[in-house]
């Protein structure tokens, strides 16, 4: 996260490959189930042995002894609709919920959110020096109108995308964010309406940042969890 | 250092079958793993064993997997651990210690059996130690061109069998990531140690953590993508050491997928020039070790294109990759680099969401096949013909029985796969209703809630 600080994101987990090194970033939706992106994964038949998410630590590289933290193997990938971009990982075991590790919410099928609704994205991803880069980092972004945001990407921006407006000081997720969350306080619960996924530049100050947007694909979220 | 079982290749949940089982194998017996193989080496007849990891139980048997009447079957109770020496077609050293059942001399004759005195006569009679049974090519004499045998063609006394060593016998192409021969010594001679053992050195390279890294018994390998195969060693002293392995000279086009604008699957057929971090810092030449120093010397991995300073995956990470220009961060993934789509193209389309959809696609976007809606198996379904009469759930066609906003889709017939999509797009022009505003108050329950204070504080 760039132009982040350090902060608590107690949905938001490490994905981990079979040396334990973090390359990516998820939301925890249900104690078994994690939401990431598509772009982190090889394939949608992935063989996961080894890989495994990192939750309840604001560390990135947590000491052995860190009281809270949970590291879950990751059993299962299932992939989204062909154009969502999106994965759900489903673990070896549920995650204990605590003060550190909660659920965030999803947002009702085909939900808007409304334009200038501050959100927040979290990673253990590159700061670009902004930063302490060993622990989660959190960052504020308005979301910006679809129409507006279509109107500055001339034309390009899909249905399957949410955007926030760029910010002067340079702020937005970075590599080994993706998959991370865009969470937005909606009712005083915080819900995932966008999934960080690459973009060619970091932190663009010319640009809105864009996101999955998560509303889109809600129904087949809960339908992975029912089947 | 040395444990018992690296003389031994293992079979997970795999038993061995003799119809009819005479003598019958001795009663089972309580040890570990390396307790039976410790039993089984001292023990002349001993060929293999069954472990019983859960009741830690073993079973000692005369005969493998090679022998008659013999026959393999899966069993998730046991392990077999077979006597290498039996299963090798290849020789170690001299091949003295060979007990394959090569029978043929290098120049195709068949060999006399060694109980046999005619057509040659000779002195090198069978018995329980010498391993000269049936008319199997051996080394009694330990003759430096390996194993040998009588001939039945009576102008031919004896000839040597030709068997290959170990580390001609399978080559290895590129950095030898996927050579899966067994070699289970260094080029020092020092043995390997195996991999699902921990001592006399702590690793990180679980067979089970890295199932596609062939990392069976102590057999060279090369799971991080070193210059060449290796393995730990039973040296306490010496971690580890590659391993002599002969490189494959006939030209094995790799089944790699090149890819330019794209990249699929871990990108290690990524061979574009994208050279620069998501974060705008340019990579840095793979021919250079400042700022940062590496071993990935690209004329010692020549399959993997390190050219320039362009984004590669010369290690099987999640991405291509590459070391960075700035001295404080070392590498960085290439994410950015678009994925190449994965799916079928589309074979027919969809009004809508599709829920009127009558055609007969029957597989999935990645051509899995679908499931019939009125199987059972291996999908038992929550939505059938019975539970669904109006959505013309016929054979295994696609059909969008519950409006899903993402078209039809059907039970697979991958196991471990439910439901998938199917390989049909929107008709263009289709109009699906545009995202809705925002819809009328929302509730949540149990979720979304986290502690504020600690957001100040930090830890």
């Amino acid at each position: 996260i760039v132009g982040g600080q350090p902060g608590n994101s107690p949905w938001t987990v490490s994905i981990r490959n079979r040396a334990g090194v973090h390359f990516c970033g998820g939301s925890l939706v249900k104690e078994q189930w994690v939401i990431s992106t598509r772009q982190c994964f090889s394939s949608c038949d992935a063989d996961l042995a080894g890989y495994e998410v990192q939750l309840g630590t604001l560390f990135k590289d947590p000491g052995p002894g860190d009281p809270d933290q949970q590291t879950i193997p990751i059993a299962r990938i299932v992939c989204g609709p062909s154009e969502s971009q999106l994965v759900m990982l489903k673990l070896a075991s549920p995650a204990a919920l605590n003060s550190r590790v909660a659920l965030i919410c999803l947002p009702p099928e085909r939900y808007v959110v409304p334009a200038g609704t501050v959100c927040e994205i979290a990673g253990w991803g590159e700061t670009r020096g902004t930063a302490d880069g060993s622990v989660l980092n959190v960052a504020q972004l308005p979301v910006l109108a679809h129409g507006e945001c279509n109107a500055a990407l001339r034309g390009r921006l899909k249905e399957s995308e949410l955007c926030t407006a760029p910010l002067r000081a340079g702020v937005g997720a970075c590599e080994g964010d993706y998959g991370g969350p865009l969470a937005c306080l909606t009712a005083d619960c915080w819900v995932l309406e966008g999934v960080i996924t690459p973009s060619r530049v970091c932190a663009r100050t010319d640009q809105p940042a864009l996101f999955i947007r998560v509303s889109l694909y809600v129904d087949w979220i809960h339908k992975v969890m029912k089947m | 250092h040395r444990s018992p079982l690296n003389d031994f290749q293992r079979l997970r949940a795999t038993q061995l079958l003799a119809v009819p089982a005479d003598p019958p194998p001795p009663p089972p017996e309580r040890g570990s793993a390396e307790q039976c193989a410790r039993r089984c080496a001292a023990g002349l007849a001993c060929r293999a064993f069954h472990h019983d990891r859960q009741s830690q139980q073993c079973q000692l048997l005369p005969w493998t997997q090679h022998s008659p009447h013999v026959q393999l079957q899966k069993n998730i109770h046991y392990d077999l651990y077979q006597k290498k020496d039996y299963l090798r077609d290849c020789i170690v050293a001299d091949g003295s210690g060979y007990r394959g059942t090569r029978a043929t001399t290098e120049k195709g004759l068949s060999c006399q059996h060694w109980q046999a005195t005619t057509p040659h006569d000779h002195r090198f009679l069978p018995s329980p130690r010498n391993g000269l049974e049936e008319n199997y090519c051996r080394n009694p004499d330990r003759d430096k061109r390996g194993p040998w045998c009588y001939t039945v063609d009576p102008d031919v006394r004896h000839q040597s069998c030709g068997i290959k060593k170990c580390e001609d016998a399978v080559c290895m192409t590129c950095n030898g990531e996927d050579y899966r021969g067994t070699v289970d010594r260094t080029e020092s001679g020092t043995e390997c140690q195996r991999w699902d053992l921990q001592h006399p050195h702590k690793h990180p390279y679980h067979p089970n953590k890295y199932p596609d890294k062939g990392l069976d018994d102590n057999y060279c390998r090369n799971p991080d993508s070193s210059e060449r195969p290796w393995c730990y060693t039973t040296d306490p002293g010496r971690e580890r050491e590659y391993c002599r392995i002969r490189r494959c000279t006939e030209k094995r086009p790799r089944p790699l997928n090149i890819t330019t604008g794209c990249f699929r699957g871990k990108g290690e057929g990524y061979r574009g020039r994208v050279n620069v971090t998501v974060s705008g810092i340019p990579c840095q030449r793979w021919d250079a070790q400042t700022p940062h120093r590496h071993h990935f010397v690209p004329e010692k991995y020549p399959c993997k294109d390190l050219q320039e300073n362009y984004c590669r995956n010369p290690d099987g990470s999640e991405a291509p990759w590459c070391f960075t220009a700035r001295p404080t961060l070392r590498v960085a993934f290439c994410f950015h680099i678009r994925r190449c789509p994965d799916e079928l193209g589309a074979q027919e389309c969809y009004h809508g969401h599709g829920e009127r959809y009558r055609g007969h696609v029957g597989k999935t976007r990645k051509g899995i096949t679908c499931q019939p809606w009125a199987a059972q198996a291996p999908h038992v379904p929550q939505i059938s013909p019975v539970t669904h009469p109006e959505a013309h759930l016929e054979e295994n066609y696609c059909r969008n029985p519950d409006n899903d906003s993402h078209g039809p889709w059907c039970y697979t017939m991958d196991p471990r796969t439910p439901f998938d999509y199917c390989a049909i797009k929107p008709c263009s022009g289709s109009v699906v209703p545009s995202i809705l505003e925002n819809t009328d108050a929302v509730e949540f329950e149990q979720c979304g809630r986290r502690d504020e204070r600690l957001q100040r504080k930090g830890r």
